[in-house]
């Protein structure tokens, strides 16, 4: 689905930030 | 001749620096640990063990978790999510780790 394809990106992104 | 200098290099500032507060891990406690409680990671580790497409569903965390009382799962889960470790995939029932696949 669209949605878990979007929580996904928003999830990496998230990650990403907080691993910087 | 020059040998000794560099034997004598070992660090000694090391040993006496005052961890000693983290003793006595009795599991189930709220320590937080590298950021997540015991808890937290307890169900980070689980959602990432799954590898069902929708991900793990909370009744499946608790089944798992038996000792963890339902709003101690889902407030981890929460924090989780707001972290970016975990998102939530068909419905708010249902997680999956970021780093997973």
């Amino acid at each position: 689905q669209e949605r878990i394809r979007r929580n996904k990106e928003a999830a990496r992104q998230l990650l990403a930030e907080r691993n910087v | 001749r020059k040998n000794l200098t560099s034997a004598s290099r070992v660090p000694q500032s090391f040993s006496s620096t005052g961890i000693s507060s983290m003793g006595g891990y009795g599991g189930g406690g709220n320590l937080p640990v590298n950021g997540l409680t015991a808890h937290q990671s307890q169900v980070l580790n689980l959602i990432k063990s799954c590898h069902i497409p929708e991900g793990m569903s909370l009744q499946d965390l608790k089944l798992q978790l038996y000792n963890m009382s339902m709003s101690t799962i889902k407030q981890a889960v929460e924090f989780l999510s707001s972290e970016g470790h975990i998102y939530s995939t068909v419905d708010d029932d249902h997680y999956k780790s970021t780093d997973a696949e």
